[in-house]
């Protein structure tokens, strides 16, 4: 009933393009990362690392991330209920 | 100006065809005959999709199916939760993904090759976009499976939503919402969503789910009623359709709710071929110019004119979708005009909702008459509105327009017992103003509807128009007289004179 959290993070970078964000995303053990076409300097981030679903958030990988100077934002994606009709 | 059932002449040997009601309806499955989206006419004129390519939104794509296999389009297939270019749906005991295939095939299953059935635009591609075959969604995974290809992807095909338990209220979320508008403005792509379940608690709930953030964008449809929609797709009680399904096999057991979105999308793909410079603004405009009343009827909501003489049912939209219409419209149709955005005015005192009776607001205004963002012809209409109440399932709302068109916002919803969190600046949305003069007094009316009394408070009532400054259809070439087309710009071609005369005799008397 409470929330979950996934594996996947929304990161805004200062300046930069796809190598940029590689290397941050390398740097901090994320194994893939992906540009976001309506969003500039937007990148979809995830960490193979992390379980897909957990409780928690994880507070450690966002607030590494937020202390980069190169990175303008990043947000844990909440996960939520869709369903088939 | 429909033409007898028995004249339409087209014969496809694929065994499930006869079955499929919605394509030609004559009467077969309990149906009403002739009660069907007309794509006969669409076919016999030659359109079938050919050039247009749809995203499936969904669980995969049993791309092997032969009926399917021709129709796919893997360049523009995708998964982004496991980053796979093969979504094929993933295996599950029970079948369980096998949703979007049959999705595929009632938008693009091939025609006359003797397996299962035909989509309605049966030589378009088909893309496969996995993402509901997981526990839980993540908007970064929404959004980036809306903007996938865009320049590939003509229209996007949504068959699944929020839960509708009759009293969860959600909608997209941020990024989804940003990636739908830099779709629809930098690409020409169209988004389809299908509204809502069957169950008789979740009715009225549609109208605040994904229209809460009154994605005019959109096209929204319901399978079902009680939505203030742009059309609907109507099934009464014939719930199953006849498609293809995963490993190769066919069913009998799709979802008539789920249907309803690729359907629409094979409707539309049509219209695309007949014109590949339509917007999704052209879009809207031609589903209301071109949607029939048919023989949709219901007792208690009534078929009303707008104030500019387009017919409306609060519960069925502007009709049941006419592929022949449309294409024929469609081939000729020019763009239209810019759209403009409007504050009309707000009441932001806040104002008892009594517990029996109604709260009656009205607010005038002149839709930023004299400034550049002018709206003289409406598209869609907001009510953003902030409301709290003892029990937000019976809170009731309808607004009226100046011209007296009069909109339901939010009907009664049973299972929705929230006190606390109410409506926070929620911008209802109606388009049977659709046309109209929004110059005037609009009223408001919210009250509650139930057996239990009920307090609230009115908070905020902000009225948004959008909408164009020029008569939209005064350009369309005219080729029925009887058309719901013809009828609108003879309305236009009346209301331009008359304005023309009023301001020359307001400045004859200035001098």
């Amino acid at each position: 009933r409470g929330a979950v959290y996934s594996n996947h993070f929304l990161v805004e970078l200062h300046d930069g393009g796809q190598a940029e964000a590689e290397r941050v995303a390398a740097e901090h053990g994320f194994g893939g990362v992906r540009k976001l076409p309506f969003l500039e300097s937007g990148y979809f981030f995830y960490h193979n690392g992390l379980a897909k679903a957990r409780r928690r958030r994880s507070l450690q990988h966002k607030l590494r991330l937020e202390k980069d100077s190169r990175v303008r934002k990043a947000v844990q994606q909440e996960g939520f209920i869709r369903r088939k009709r | 100006g429909y033409r007898d059932i028995n004249d339409i002449d087209i014969n496809m040997n694929d065994p499930l065809f006869t079955k499929q009601w919605y394509l030609i309806n004559t009467g077969q499955a309990d149906g009403t005959p002739g009660l069907d989206l007309n794509v006969a006419e669409a076919w016999e004129l030659g359109y079938t999709g050919k050039g247009v390519t749809i995203g499936i939104m969904d669980d995969g794509i049993d791309y092997l199916h032969p009926d399917l296999a021709s129709n796919y389009n893997a360049k523009a297939s995708y998964d982004f939760s496991s980053n796979d270019p093969y979504p094929y749906p993933r295996y599950t005991d029970d079948w369980f993904n096998s949703h979007g295939t049959r999705c595929a095939g009632e938008v693009s299953a091939a025609a006359n090759n003797n397996i299962c059935g035909v989509g309605v635009a049966y030589n378009s591609k088909v893309a496969g976009i996995r993402m509901l075959d997981q526990p839980f969604m993540t908007d970064i995974i929404e959004a980036s499976s809306i903007s996938h290809m865009p320049q590939v992807i003509d229209i996007y095909s949504a068959s699944w939503g929020p839960t509708d338990n009759g009293k969860t209220v959600d909608g997209p979320r941020e990024l989804t919402l940003q990636a739908m508008a830099d779709g629809v403005n930098k690409v020409t792509v169209l988004i389809i969503w299908v509204l809502g379940q069957n169950g008789v608690y979740m009715l009225e709930l549609k109208t605040v789910t994904w229209e809460h953030n009154a994605f005019a964008q959109i096209i929204k449809l319901s399978p079902y009623f009680k939505v203030p929609l742009m059309f609907t797709l109507q099934y009464f009680g014939i719930d199953f359709i006849a498609t293809t399904d995963l490993y190769g096999n066919c069913t009998l057991r799709h979802s008539g709710t789920s249907a309803a979105a690729p359907e629409a999308a094979g409707v539309f793909a049509l219209a695309l071929e007949a014109n590949l410079h339509l917007t999704w603004r052209d879009m809207q405009h031609l589903t209301v110019l071109t949607s029939k009343r048919n023989q949709l009827h219901d007792e208690v909501h009534r078929w009303r004119r707008n104030g500019v003489g387009l017919e409306f049912n609060h519960l069925f939209g502007y009709g049941v979708l006419d592929a022949g219409a449309m294409v024929k419209m469609a081939k000729d149709w020019k763009t239209v005009p810019e759209r403009f955005h409007c504050v009309g005015g707000s009441i932001q005192e806040p104002e008892k909702i009594p517990p029996s009776g109604k709260l009656f607001l009205t607010l005038t205004t002149d839709a930023c008459e004299g400034k550049e963002n002018f709206v003289r012809y409406l598209e869609h209409v907001q009510a953003v509105i902030t409301v709290n109440s003892t029990r937000r399932g019976d809170l009731n709302i309808n607004m009226t327009s100046p011209m007296g068109t009069k909109s339901i916002l939010l009907s009664r919803r049973p299972r929705d017992d929230d006190s606390k969190v109410g409506f926070d600046k929620w911008p209802f949305m109606t388009t049977h103003t659709w046309g109209e003069d929004p110059r005037g007094t609009w009223a408001l009316e919210i009250g509650f509807v139930g057996s239990q009394p009920q307090r609230g408070v009115l908070k905020e009532w902000t009225l948004m128009l959008h909408g164009t400054q020029s008569a939209p259809y005064i350009d369309q070439i005219v080729k029925d007289y009887q058309s719901k087309l013809a009828m609108s710009k003879k309305e236009e071609l009346e209301e331009e004179l008359d304005e023309a005369v009023e301001r020359s005799l307001k400045s004859i008397l200035s001098k």
